[in-house]
């Protein structure tokens, strides 16, 4: 572990905090895409497979399974409790477009040829594109409330922090993974316009609104 | 290249 990780799974606890609030706090899931979030609950549901068959620390059993739970505890959110609030007309982004493949790239790219290891590596590249459709949500509506724009800064950092630590532990510890390295790079990309957006606008207290 | 351990990170 070192503290770009640690930092970057704060991150990553932080947004989906936020998220919960917002929604829970506003009683409405406006403004936010239930497609992403259905993405975020398959990649850590394909990822942490292994939360029964390999033990790595107290700290990585808890992350996983808060990670498992928020996501759905956020899907019965949107989808359930306060799915009158849901803008169902602005989140339309075919999530089969990424779905489908980025599983014939786990089967095509990937470390080994073995259910697990095929379902990590499917994890590994939804989780690359699974912010999309909030992202494109975000440009229909034109505009996104300060707090969920809030999240999407927490949930970039996560990644874009994690980035360093692959650099880190390639010099330190001599390992990487380049399907993890790729895919976090291109994660962290998605979100380069939506950080320039929040760095020029929201730190300045306006709100966020795309040139529509 | 070497790969990390059992996929120690979340």
């Amino acid at each position: 572990m070192n503290v770009f990780r640690l930092s970057g799974d704060v991150s990553h606890l932080l947004a989906i905090l936020i998220l919960l609030m917002k929604i829970w706090k506003t009683r409405s899931c406006a403004g936010i895409s239930g497609k992403s979030q259905i993405l975020f609950a398959l990649v850590y549901t394909t990822r942490y497979l292994d939360l029964f068959t390999s033990f790595i620390s107290p700290y990585n059993t808890a992350m996983k399974v808060f990670f498992i739970a928020s996501s759905y505890a956020t899907i019965y959110l949107i989808y359930l409790k306060f799915k009158a609030t849901y803008d169902r007309n602005h989140d339309t982004f075919r999530m089969e477009f990424l779905v489908l493949p980025v599983l014939v790239l786990a089967f095509v790219v990937n470390h080994d040829f073995t259910p697990l290891e095929i379902l990590w590596t499917f994890s590994i590249y939804l989780e690359s594109v699974a912010i999309l459709p909030q992202l494109f949500m975000v440009s229909k509506t034109g505009q996104a409330e300060t707090i969920t724009s809030h999240y999407l800064f927490a949930l970039g950092m996560y990644r874009a922090l994690y980035i360093v630590n692959w650099v880190y532990r390639y010099y330190f510890e001599g390992f990487y993974d380049l399907i993890a390295i790729i895919a976090g790079v291109v994660q962290t990309v998605l979100y380069c316009d939506f950080f320039y957006l929040y760095v020029t606008k929201v730190l300045k207290g306006k709100q966020l609104t795309l040139p529509a | 290249n070497k790969r990390m351990q059992k996929h120690d990170e979340l």
